[in-house]
C-alpha cells in the first residue's frame, strides 16, 4: 500500500 | 517603505500563473535581499518557494522587512492589465494595507495606476536544509511537461528512478503502463535542450502527476528545469530565472 506524505513530516517550522 | 521596479511584466505574470493554483494566499516577504515567499498548498503535499532578488529589480528599495499578504488570483486579475513588455512598479508604505502597482508601457504613453487591498495572512513558514541530493537531474523544461502531460493519462502516479542508465519515469494505471527514460546528453550550441545527470547514489521514488503537471507551468520560466532527488525526501523542482527562481518541493508517496 501506497500513501501520500506531506511536506511538514520532513522540514520542521522555523 | 518598498518600493520594486520590474523592467518586463512578463516575468510576474508568469511567475502568478505558475503557483495561482497551487496556493490561494501568501505572504511576499520583502526585505533588502530582495522579495521572497513560502508557501505550502492547502493538502501540504507541496510547497512553492518563489525568490526575486533585488538585483533583477532597477531600482528596488525595501527599507524594513514587510509581509505583503496577498490573495494570488485577485493579483493574477490586476496583473492581466499589464501587458507583458510594461515596466511594472510595486509600492507599499511601512505597515501598509494596501499594494500600489504602476504599469507602463516601454515608450511611457501610458501608465496604469492600480491598488489592491492586502490581507493578514498568518502562515507558518518550514526551514528547509540546505541538502546535498543524491540525484540531479537538469532536463529541457518542455521535455520534463510533456512526460508528466503523457504518464498524467496512464496514472495518478509517477515512480521516478535515476540510476547510472539514465533517469527512467514510469507508471501504471488501469489502462496499462508506460515509461520514459532520458539518457544523458550534451548539446554544447543549446545548453539548454541538454539532459545531464549527477549521481551519487541511485534513487527510486514516487510521486502524485497532478502535483508534477502543476509545477509544470513554469514552464515559460525558464528553459531548463531541475529535478533534485534523495531517498526518502522530497522532491524539489527548481527553474531558474534571470534574477531569481522557482522552487517546488513535493513530498513522495511511501510504501506503508
Amino acid at each position: 500500500n501506497v500513501s501520500q506524505s506531506t511536506i511538514e513530516e520532513f522540514y520542521k517550522e522555523h | 517603505m518598498l518600493e520594486a521596479r520590474l523592467a518586463q511584466a512578463a516575468v510576474l505574470k508568469k511567475t502568478l500563473d505558475a503557483i495561482k493554483e497551487l496556493v490561494t494566499d501568501a505572504n511576499f516577504d520583502c526585505s533588502d535581499g530582495g522579495i521572497s515567499l513560502q508557501a505550502m498548498d492547502n493538502s501540504h503535499v507541496a510547497l512553492v518557494s518563489l525568490l526575486l532578488r533585488a538585483d533583477g529589480f532597477e531600482p528596488y528599495r525595501c527599507d524594513r522587512n514587510l509581509a505583503l499578504g496577498i490573495n494570488l488570483n485577485s493579483l493574477s486579475k490586476v496583473l492581466r492589465s499589464a501587458q507583458n513588455e510594461d515596466i511594472i512598479t510595486l509600492k507599499a508604505a511601512d505597515d501598509p494595507d494596501n499594494l500600489s502597482l504602476t504599469f507602463e508601457s516601454q515608450n511611457q504613453d501610458r501608465i496604469s495606476e492600480y491598488e489592491m487591498k492586502l490581507m493578514d495572512i498568518d502562515q507558518e513558514h518550514l526551514g528547509i536544509p540546505e541538502t546535498a541530493y543524491a540525484a540531479v537531474i537538469t532536463m529541457p523544461a518542455a521535455e520534463f511537461q510533456r512526460i508528466c502531460r503523457d504518464l498524467s493519462g496512464i496514472s495518478e502516479s509517477v515512480t521516478i528512478d535515476a540510476s547510472k542508465d539514465g533517469v527512467k519515469f514510469a507508471s501504471a494505471g488501469d489502462i496499462g503502463n508506460g515509461s520514459v527514460t532520458l539518457k544523458q546528453t550534451h548539446n554544447p550550441e543549446e545548453p539548454a535542450l541538454s539532459t545531464s545527470i549527477e549521481l551519487s547514489e541511485s534513487v527510486t521514488l514516487t510521486f502524485s502527476l497532478k502535483y508534477l503537471v502543476n509545477f509544470t507551468k513554469a514552464t515559460p520560466l525558464a528553459g531548463a528545469v531541475t529535478l533534485q532527488m534523495s531517498n526518502d525526501v522530497p522532491l524539489l523542482v527548481e527553474y531558474k530565472m534571470e534574477g531569481g527562481y522557482l522552487r517546488y518541493y513535493l513530498a513522495p508517496k511511501i510504501q506503508d
